[in-house]
């Protein structure tokens, strides 16, 4: 049935979308530490 | 830059706003199924544009905070560089200046062959002349001058005209103890030819074998006895004694030679 696709649909966009975010928090604390090293 | 990282990746309650289904027990059990399903089914689509929206807005900020972090990082590396060639040539420049300071004269450092062979040569100059430029015979390159507590006169580097492959250097000051001379101390070992005859007159002292005793002299120069033969021939030639006693003995030379 299409809702159980949906479903499925949603979980992986909700991962990736989990992914991304820890990737951006990752790189945004890396941002920080480096412009504190350079000011 | 800011960025808002309180992303909602994915609702864990959106179970819950879900509608509920309620039991039924009459004939149109299809019809309100189908409605349950197709409001469920919005529902779900509606999160998945959300949630879709939301992905796309992330990846958009990651890769700005990717950018930006590239250039910061470009900007770091670029600055280190700069700082690691300042500190080499500031540490380099350091080195030079204190090669002579931090070892005394006469006490070998023990760190090359070339440290161990301190002399120092006295020079006359002028009290006017402040060019702290000595006649010994080789060329050189002047890279520093300071002024040290102990010495009002400032004190002059140089470094052999060969250099890098002569590694000699010197250091002239004006004598603290008798303005009259400059001092120059030479570091290492010429490794190409020597002085020309026409330098001046200079006294060497090996500071390093034996102190203040006199032991070498220069090609062309007067040694200590020389300049001792000639401060005694000086005073000697103001005593007017001593000066008839030579006449009397050069003229008596005379008349034995007339009477031979």
């Amino acid at each position: 049935p299409p809702t159980n696709a949906l479903v499925e649909e949603l979980n992986r966009v909700s991962a990736e979308n989990k992914k991304l975010s820890e990737m951006l928090t990752l790189m945004y604390n890396n941002y920080n530490i480096l412009k504190k090293q350079l000011v | 830059m800011d960025y808002d990282l309180n992303t909602n990746p994915f609702d864990l309650h959106f179970s819950g706003k879900l509608p509920k289904r309620e039991p039924s027990d009459s004939g149109s059990e299809d019809v309100m199924r189908k409605w349950f399903v197709k409001d469920e089914t919005c529902m779900l689509q509606e999160e998945l544009t959300r949630v879709n929206s939301e992905n796309k807005k992330l990846t958009e900020t990651l890769a700005r905070v990717s950018e930006k972090y590239s250039e910061l990082q470009n900007l770091f590396k670029e600055l280190q560089s700069r700082e690691n060639v300042n500190f080499c040539n500031e540490r380099k420049r350091k080195q030079d200046r204190d090669e002579f300071v931090s070892s005394p004269i006469g006490i070998s450092c023990g760190g090359t062959v070339e440290k161990s062979t301190v002399s120092t040569a006295y020079f006359h100059a002028e009290k006017s002349d402040t060019s702290l430029t000595v006649k010994d015979g080789y060329q050189w390159r002047k890279y520093g001058q300071k002024i040290t507590r102990d010495n009002p006169s400032p004190r002059a580097y140089f470094r052999c005209s060969f250099s890098p492959s002569c590694l000699v250097k010197k250091k002239v000051q004006r004598s603290a103890e008798d303005p009259s001379f400059v001092v120059a101390t030479y570091e290492g070992t010429h490794n190409h030819p020597g002085p020309n005859a026409s330098v001046s007159r200079t006294v060497k002292l090996d500071l390093v074998q034996g102190g203040l005793e006199p032991v070498e002299e220069k090609k062309g120069r007067g040694t200590i006895q020389d300049v001792l033969v000639q401060q005694m021939a000086s005073s000697l030639t103001k005593d007017p004694k001593f000066t008839a006693a030579l006449a009397a003995a050069i003229s008596g030379r005379f008349i034995e030679q007339s009477r031979t």
